[in-house]
């Protein structure tokens, strides 16, 4: 039984690439049979992920959404067995317009992944930085929403508005999605800022705040320019161990 | 002659809102006449200058933008001489959409802006992290482009896709538009990858990288949460002096 999780967050730059790369290379590590979908037309998932910019040319997410493409047709291997990508670029800033009088355009995505008959364990969704048509899309074709948050005023802020958002997409589009978790990103337990963020968000959302929790370590910034996820550049780092202790929080929570 | 300056960038979390919210309040400092414009329906830059909900709910860009009311109504005062404010909330997410069918709907906020006829030196706007119809609006109505760019490998990878939609913005909305420059954020000179992305970027991009530099400094992510610019939160602080030095290169640089 296949789980489809959506890594969103309307706030900018609070590690939901970085959390989508590497969860699903750690839960595929864990022997998952995973596949990562990039749907930010900033592709830095996909280059993240070392894929060269001729081969996400000839297929991507925007070609499978436009000209109704299996997926199957764009997805490529990685170097990590178990864990497969379907890539992204450019071509995405104009979906939204070209879809704007399509009726059911929410559920485009969720149609083209019903296609697929592969069998992932996990499908992981890297979202843009809004709450527009293509993190929509992701919502409502997941069963969970994973929302990194970085331990800071203004990721707080939006918090709210992103869980109203989630709750209207349950009732009007998708009733099987579910608050997978809060996931700290960012943590420097040296910031007075990050203590206090961390425990105002463990105090009003309990159990929906991962237990684990990722350090800021530049380990993690600098993977991506060698094309490699953390646990390929340095599975010693801290950000290596605090990812794969989240692909086994996942695995084993049974919350998801 | 006033000045229109956006600070854009697609990338999340780069800087843009700190670097919109300070670098107003430096120029206000300098006894610049200065309208801040928040144009993101996250309203961070509202909420970091500490003003209050219920306030902006009653005049925002929103409401100008949709029923056409001067901008003057929806302005109001800061804490600091010389400063004010054109706030912003969550209903700007859905104005995307509500102008789709219109003609020039890029030259909506260009048009509310030759309406103010009040006399500020410098008019600075808050982009959201993308590149639809807010900043698109906001680029048209500019006279400068200010980058902030973060010292990290992503921040990197976006760069030529906004300079080339700024040439296309230029080319058919707004020939009026220059670089203003690239300014270097969350510079951290013991990491490795800070001082090479920062390297890299001023080989590439010369003289047009602001000579100011904005090290990393933790008391620029507390002041928002008090509702205040850094330079009224800790005017002795790195960031402080950085944002006071950015603002003083801008007014004496001749290329702005
Ligand atoms: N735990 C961490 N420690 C240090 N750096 C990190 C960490 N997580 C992410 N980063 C870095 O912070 C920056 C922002 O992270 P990332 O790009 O993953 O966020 P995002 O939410 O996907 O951004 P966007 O909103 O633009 O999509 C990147 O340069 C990344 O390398
Ligand atoms: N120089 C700095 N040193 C330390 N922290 C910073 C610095 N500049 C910004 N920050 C913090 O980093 C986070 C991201 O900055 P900010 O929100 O200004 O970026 P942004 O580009 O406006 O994000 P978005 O894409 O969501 O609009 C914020 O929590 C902010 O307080
Ligand atoms: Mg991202
Ligand atoms: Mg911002």
């Amino acid at each position: 039984m296949r789980k489809i999780i959506s890594i969103a967050n309307q706030k900018g730059g609070v590690g939901k690439t970085t959390t989508a790369i590497n969860l699903s290379a750690s839960l595929a590590v864990a022997e998952k049979k995973t596949l990562l979908i990039d749907a930010d037309a900033q592709g830095n998932a996909s280059s993240g992920m070392g894929i060269n910019h001729e081969q996400i040319k000839k297929n991507n997410l925007y070609l499978c959404l436009i000209e109704n493409r299996p997926l199957s047709e764009a997805i490529v291997n990685t170097q990590i067995p178990h864990l497969d990508i379907l890539p992204a670029n450019q071509d995405l800033v104009g979906v939204e317009l070209e879809f704007v009088t399509l009726k059911d355009r929410e559920k485009r995505l969720k149609t083209l992944l019903r296609g697929l008959d592969s069998d992932y364990d996990y499908i992981v969704i890297d979202c843009p930085p809004s709450l527009g048509f293509l993190t929509v899309n992701a919502l409502v074709a997941s069963d969970y929403l994973v929302v990194p948050l970085q331990c800071e005023y203004f990721a707080m802020e939006g918090l709210g508005h992103l869980l109203n958002t989630m709750e209207l997409i349950k009732r009007q589009l998708n009733p099987t999605l579910y608050l997978g978790g809060i996931l700290l990103t960012m943590y420097d337990s040296r910031n007075l800022l990050s203590r206090r963020v961390s425990d105002d968000v463990r105090g009003h959302f309990g159990k929906l705040v991962f237990k684990t929790l990722i350090p800021r370590n530049v380990r993690l910034s600098e993977s991506p320019s060698h094309g490699l996820p953390i646990v390929l550049y340095d599975i010693k780092s801290r950000g290596a161990i605090s990812y794969m202790e989240l692909a086994e929080e996942i695995i084993n929570n049974g919350r998801m």
